[in-house]
């Protein structure tokens, strides 16, 4: 099972919207896929049209109680299982304050299910906090949404910092996969400079360790598209809601360039 | 002084634009401005040039330590003061947990400044957070930047439900002023829709009670325009970067429409 957790701790990147149509595109190719939303938002539930009040169990129950993943999919179009968050999510942080390895429940939880999948993919908050450090120690690769504006190489260093904090102490299987430019505003010096920077920084992070040799700037660009902010409101990725729009061909190629960057490996 | 908090949980819909853009409007029509950076990514401060590492006091000393506002005043462009803001912030939840009155810290000290400045504006970041709150319990008014996508309203009620529960337990003048519509798509029939629901929200929320009775949409809306985006990596407000640019017009319209907001009251 090739694990996956999407981070970025600056609000409003394509976390989200990246997580969904990931996994409903690997879906779509017929691959075994669970989306896990780790966010008290819940936005990636919403998104698929599922009612974070109406899951018996969400992934708040997930860290803080017993219940086990098997017992919270929901299942949506093509297959895709969805492990809904909730707004209770919020206080994990807070009850989990005192529990002797607490950024480790989601790694124990997701060891049981990794024979049943292709694809774990984890959409996390906007945060750096436990939410974020349970995704971090239980998967295998790190996907990083980042918008080419002028303060998203300041986020990241911080971030990859975390990263590789995680990596030395609580999982030595975490990779630094690569950054997906979302948002992405074609013919706009900012985003041509901002992303010539982002490659810059990761050809010299290249060099510094195992955790970040193979980090790469994903080639598939996502570019401004209202379709993609269309397609929560009925409940379906960009795939389900509008199959020919530029959002739907950039996350078919992002599809495509992950399913090689895993076969590669 | 008329204060006012910035606040959305939700990542990304321009609080800091528009808490750096107005402050300086406000300071271009000649009015003492002060600007606070609430924010422990420090956006607004490297927005106007200052780099957090280079403050010898930040928001992080006034909330956890002795620090007081005069101390920590750096003056930008046209008289307008920022208290700088620092990644330290972070901390502040955690190193404030026991203390009493963690939420009133700021009014305490803001009060002391109340008469050297017309306008002070708090930038906050995307949480509900002890930050938000401490501003919250200090200002008067609240802004809400909202950009106008599908789950824009779905966080809006949690939103005003914090902010009535700071207004009946914590700080009896606090209003909700408005909702500015910020990275407003025109034309796309999305933003149409979601900004028509906003009003909808507001025109039933307006007969629950003082904090809403004079809650509204301003009319002035911020469009999506890349000079916004580039004008941080200038160290500049809009006005500074590109006066002409729709950003501008945009943010010097909201500007005209808060002095009357605030002449008419
Ligand atoms: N390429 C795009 N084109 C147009 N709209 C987009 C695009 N990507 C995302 N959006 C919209 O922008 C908003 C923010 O995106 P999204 O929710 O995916 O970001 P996020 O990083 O998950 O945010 P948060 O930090 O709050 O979790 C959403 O309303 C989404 O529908
Ligand atoms: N109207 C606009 N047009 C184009 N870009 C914009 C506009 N408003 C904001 N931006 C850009 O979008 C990004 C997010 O905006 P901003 O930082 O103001 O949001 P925020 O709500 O403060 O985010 P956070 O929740 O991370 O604090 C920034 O890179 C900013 O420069
Ligand atoms: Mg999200
Ligand atoms: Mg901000």
């Amino acid at each position: 099972m090739r694990s996956i957790a999407i981070i970025n701790q600056k609000g409003g990147v394509g976390k989200t919207t990246t997580a969904v149509n990931l996994s409903d595109g690997l879906a779509r190719q017929g691959k075994r896929v669970a989306l896990v939303d780790l966010d008290p938002q819940a936005h990636a539930t919403l998104h698929l049209g599922i009612d974070p009040r109406s899951a018996r169990n969400t992934t708040y129950h997930l860290l803080t109680g017993d219940a086990e993943f098997a017992s919270m999919w929901r299942t949506v179009d093509n297959g895709l299982k969805v492990a809904a968050a909730h707004l209770d999510l919020a206080a994990a942080e807070v009850e989990l304050a005192g529990v002797v390895g607490r950024e480790a429940i989601l790694r124990d939880k997701l060891a049981k299910v990794s024979g049943d999948l292709d694809y774990l993919i984890i959409d996390c908050p906007p945060s750096l906090g436990l939410l974020t450090l349970n995704a971090l120690a239980a998967v295998e690769d790190v996907f990083l949404p980042l918008q080419p504006h002028f303060l998203a190489l300041h986020g990241l260093s911080k971030l990859m910092q975390t990263v590789g904090l995680v990596a030395s102490r609580l999982n030595h299987r975490l990779r630094m996969a690569g950054v997906v430019l979302c948002l992405y505003e074609s013919g706009t010096r900012l985003a041509n400079e901002v992303s010539g920077d982002v490659e810059e920084y990761f050809d010299h992070l290249r060099t510094e360790g195992p955790v970040w040799e193979h980090a790469r700037l994903f080639s598939s660009r996502i570019r401004r598209n209202i379709r993609l902010a269309e397609a929560p409101s009925f409940g379906k990725s960009i795939f389900g809601y509008d199959k020919s729009s530029a959002g739907a061909q950039d996350y078919h190629a992002l599809t495509s360039e992950v399913l090689s960057y895993y076969a590669g490996r």
